[in-house]
């Protein structure tokens, strides 16, 4: 019953708290190729232990905004989010105005899109059954 | 200096679960 399918199966944090969950699911996004929206998921988590303070922070803020949000052409997880947290975001990072949850909302909408989509399909895929 | 693609892999492997 506590098998790690199981466990998996249970939601989608419980499959990414877990690093051979983490790992099967990204094989199966990159197959699907949306692989960048797992990364930002948990650039996201990441982000929010570092030290505001941090000269380093604002360069990953910078980072993870330019990879994910402001590519123009078929970003996928710029697609999944609505365009006034995209908007809340560019102000941060061009105001330089962090905060340790920033990216929450952003995580958030990615989450919801993984949860209907990415992870429903992974529970019925191959690489989840043929585990 | 680390470059911009270093400290986002940096960010997103201190948030990845470690083998338990």
């Amino acid at each position: 019953p506590d098998s790690p399918l199981a466990r998996w199966a249970k939601s989608l944090h419980s499959l990414l708290g877990d690093k051979e969950g983490a790992d099967l699911f990204r094989r199966f996004l990159e197959r699907q190729r949306c692989v960048d929206t797992l990364d930002f998921w948990f650039a996201c988590n990441g982000f929010r232990q570092m030290d505001p303070g941090d000269a380093k922070t604002l360069r990953v803020a910078k980072a993870i905004y330019k990879r994910y949000i402001e590519s123009g052409g078929g970003g996928t997880v710029a697609k999944q989010l609505k365009p006034p947290t995209k908007s809340f975001l560019r102000d941060c990072v061009k105001g330089q105005r962090l905060d340790p949850s920033m990216f929450d909302q952003a995580q958030a909408e990615v989450q919801a899109s993984m949860e209907d989509n990415a992870y429903r399909l992974f529970l019925s895929s191959d690489i989840y059954l043929e585990y | 200096i680390d470059s911009e693609d270093d400290l986002l892999q940096e960010c997103i492997s201190s948030a990845m679960p470690k083998k338990k």
